[in-house]
């Protein structure tokens, strides 16, 4: 395993136990920075880990950001992983950056659901939901995306446990789920939230479960707006932007619905690059350029949530 | 590791609502075999969804009697897949 995160590949794809080590040597090299926090375990018992990017103070405002929900979509865990270490690399020379941690924390889950991440090493590459599993029912897994409390059970999820957006037996009935709901509730202070899937190169905002605007709908849209500009400035590419159940399809159960309606006003979903001929499985080759234009958008959204305290 | 020989992902433009509906009645018609990687959304954006080999034959064939319009967006899948299996390889090598 890597001696240090420098010799670590930020342009490749990697293992879970390869991500976990290199967090391990990410954190010691950064821990005027960043420590490592243990949130709670998955169905089959494995850390769900997540990287706090602090600069002191005590239970400042927040920022989260979560990748690999569904675990089949590599590149969002690649991209968490870049995003981690431009953090902590450009922490000192970007001004914006020095800013926005002077004022407010940052927490990365980069695997946010590691059975599942696991699995599509392991046996089944396209392996979406996580791996729990319950008496007397033959399919395994739960989408983690439909398993949140707000719209639970809408129209805009499955309850065939066989269906890839099954929501799961009860809201927060998954301990991926639940372990990020108790942190975040405990925490008590997020003021952004950003989940990052892929792919159909969007950015959105709740509602996913209705099609009723939230009530800062105006502000989320231009954010929105300010966002996708940033993106497209890096590499050209477009993304489209505005609610979930506008600009995609009705989703129920999600965890930007949740997040809005906890309080937390800034809630963002990203769908990363669709260049029509890889769905989700980008080549290693476009881990960077990716994350470089996710990276300005994240950026703007925690400028706007700086400047807006509430 | 499941092997995925042969599957497709094949790109769907529906027309319109009804041919969305078309797409979603293929996933009780098919349990457990269509994977929607883009699902039936809006007529305005495109519907991925990756076909076992077995059954490309009966898919195809299906939306063709729909005059659902189809591109095919990955060949083979298990060919990305041994792709991205070397390039973890040479890098981590």
């Amino acid at each position: 395993l890597e001696r240090s995160s420098s010799s670590f590949s930020y342009s490749s794809y990697h293992t879970l136990d390869e991500i976990y080590n290199w967090m391990d040597n990410f954190v010691a090299e950064h821990s005027n920075l960043v420590s490592k926090i243990h949130i709670g375990n998955s169905f089959e018992n494995r850390s769900i880990l997540v990287l706090k990017f602090s600069t002191g103070g005590s239970n400042r405002q927040a920022v989260w950001i979560d990748t690999g929900i569904h675990s089949r979509e590599w590149i969002t865990h690649a991209t968490g992983i870049w995003i981690s270490n431009k953090i902590a690399s450009s922490y000192a020379k970007d001004h914006l950056l020095k800013k926005i941690l002077n004022a407010m924390d940052i927490f990365i889950d980069i695997i946010t659901n590691p059975d599942g991440f696991a699995f599509t090493h392991s046996m089944n590459r396209l392996w979406r939901k996580n791996k729990s599993s319950q008496p007397g029912i033959s399919c395994i897994g739960v989408d983690l995306n439909r398993n949140w409390r707000t719209g639970f059970g809408g129209n805009g999820s499955n309850k065939n446990p066989c269906s890839e957006t099954y929501r799961g037996p009860a809201p927060e009935s998954e301990p991926e789920v639940a372990a990020i709901v108790e942190f975040i509730t405990n925490h008590g202070n997020f003021k952004a939230l950003i989940s990052i899937h892929s792919y159909s190169q969007m950015v959105m905002y709740p509602y996913g479960h209705s099609l009723e605007p939230v009530p800062n709908y105006y502000e989320l849209f231009n954010l929105a707006k300010d966002a996708v500009k940033a993106l497209n400035k890096v590499h050209g590419i477009q993304y489209t932007f505005g609610s979930i159940s506008t600009t995609l399809y009705a989703a129920s159960g999600i965890t930007v619905d949740w997040a809005y309606d906890t309080g937390i006003k800034y809630a963002f979903s990203f769908e990363l690059r669709d260049t029509g001929q890889y769905g989700f499985l980008l080549p290693a080759s476009q881990i960077v350029p990716t994350a470089e234009e996710t990276w300005m958008a994240i950026r703007t959204i925690m400028k706007h949530t700086m400047n807006h305290p509430y | 590791q499941m092997n995925f020989t042969g599957d497709q992902v094949l790109r769907i433009l529906a027309k319109d609502e009804k041919q969305l509906t078309l797409l979603r009645d293929l996933e009780g018609l098919k349990p457990q075999k269509v994977d929607f990687w883009r699902g039936p959304a809006r007529p305005s954006l495109p519907v991925d969804m990756r076909v076992p080999f077995s059954e490309l034959k009966d898919v195809k064939d299906y939306l063709k009697s729909h005059g659902l319009r189809y591109s095919v967006m990955i060949k083979d899948i298990q060919v990305l897949l041994d792709e991205e299996r070397d390039a973890m390889a040479k890098s981590r090598r």
